[in-house]
């Protein structure tokens, strides 16, 4: 077992955070959309990083299939690969654009930010 | 700018606008809410000239996207308000029609829709005409003399509907909003692809008559953009679209047409980055 400091966090080799939502600023101009997009041309949102270890914790939500891959990763790290961290809740944003007819559209659009992680 | 009021379902209605937040919060957020809209963005930004430049949202379109997008971050579901109508999408078309010349005496208008972007499969949950007027300096008319302004559809000549003319507060610009929304679902089943026309008069009692649409303002000719009538239709569709699909109709194709026009043979590059 990797030696750890008091606080209880390994030294040496960086160890890989559970799954959990990090900071993702959304630029359109940097995707080259705002040719199309009027607004937002950038919001705040999240992505899902870290590893879906053993034993998974309940906060993450973890799907049965998540629960079986995540013990049978445990029990034999080269046959099988942990769950995938993913968004589990995600919420809409608003996005006001210019469509194929060059008409002003307003449009509420689904799944644009995650709300929590998850093991799936 | 004409503001857009919140109305949750069962909250009461203030003068202008239903009290749904609290505190310093609603008075950031009003700040926000009120603030003018953005100036259009310039033709020549960083050399990059696009259709988006060349269009000028309506500041309605603007109020609208303000109000949602700031319900979404105080966590209210903007498709309860009453001014969405439940909608997930709403679209606005501007009025491609003419007046005859600019001189001779204009008693009605014929307002034409190009709605063919329009998805079929999306239920219309209602659709509205907003027309700018504003009465002219020249136009005097005694206090119980009230103008009718009507919506008459081109194919029958049927009334769709009428509005009263406030005309103690006449010569201030103001935006009149017509409901449609009865006569749009008829004709986008009737005659799906086809332009979609309405008939405008103003119509004066005693004795009847109908009026020039100059004195109201509503003649065409050098009207700005944002000045010009819209027809707003709001939808609301099932079906979950990504974003790739509005990128895919058309769009992308023309920006990368204009893009290679600039620059030359960069097309491939950049289609291949997109790709």
């Amino acid at each position: 077992a990797a030696s750890k400091t008091r606080h209880g966090k390994r030294h040496g080799k960086k160890s890989k955070s559970r799954c959990s939502k990090k900071p993702l600023h959304v630029n359109f101009r940097d995707l080259g959309w705002d040719d199309w997009i009027i607004a937002p041309l950038d919001y705040e949102a999240y992505h899902c990083e870290g590893v879906c270890d053993f034993p998974l914790r309940s906060h993450l939500e973890p799907t049965n299939h998540a629960i079986i891959q995540t013990l049978m990763n445990s029990m034999n790290p080269s046959n099988m690969p942990p769950s995938c961290c993913a968004p589990s809740k995600l919420s809409p944003i608003s996005i006001l654009y210019i469509d194929s007819g060059n008409n002003v559209v307003y449009k509420q659009y689904e799944d644009m930010v995650v709300e929590s992680c998850g093991c799936r | 700018v004409q503001p857009l009021a919140i109305f949750p379902p069962a909250a009461q209605k203030s003068s202008k606008v239903t009290k749904i937040f609290d505190g310093q919060e609603a008075s950031k957020y009003f700040k926000e809410f009120y603030a003018p809209p953005p100036p259009p963005p310039s033709i020549d930004r960083h050399n990059k000239a696009t259709n988006k430049d060349l269009i000028e949202p309506h500041d309605y379109m603007l109020s609208i996207y303000k109000t949602f997008s700031t319900a979404e971050k105080l966590g209210l579901n903007a498709s309860f308000f009453r001014s969405s109508k439940a909608a997930n999408t709403i679209a606005s078309f501007v009025d491609s029609g003419q007046d005859d010349l600019p001189l001779s005496p204009l008693r009605r208008q014929q307002y034409l829709f190009d709605v063919s972007t329009l998805s079929e499969k999306a239920e219309v949950l209602g659709a509205e005409l907003r027309i700018y007027t504003k009465v002219s300096g020249n136009f005097r008319i005694s206090e119980t003399d009230p103008v009718d302004i009507q919506l008459l559809s081109c194919h029958d000549q049927q009334l769709l509907d009428s509005r009263t003319l406030d005309l103690q507060d006449s010569h201030r610009p103001k935006w009149e909003v017509l409901d449609v929304w009865e006569i749009f679902k008829e004709r986008q089943h009737l005659s799906p692809g086809k332009p979609f026309c309405l008939e405008l008069r103003a119509m004066l009692d005693n004795p009847e008559r109908e009026l020039d649409l100059h004195l109201l303002g509503l003649h065409r000719h050098s009207r700005p953009q944002q000045k010009k009538a819209i027809l707003v239709v709001f939808t609301r569709s099932k079906k979950r679209q990504t974003l790739f699909s509005e990128r895919r109709e058309g769009r992308a194709l023309l920006g990368l047409e204009r893009k290679a026009k600039e620059r030359g043979s960069g097309i491939k590059a950049s289609r291949r980055r997109r790709t």
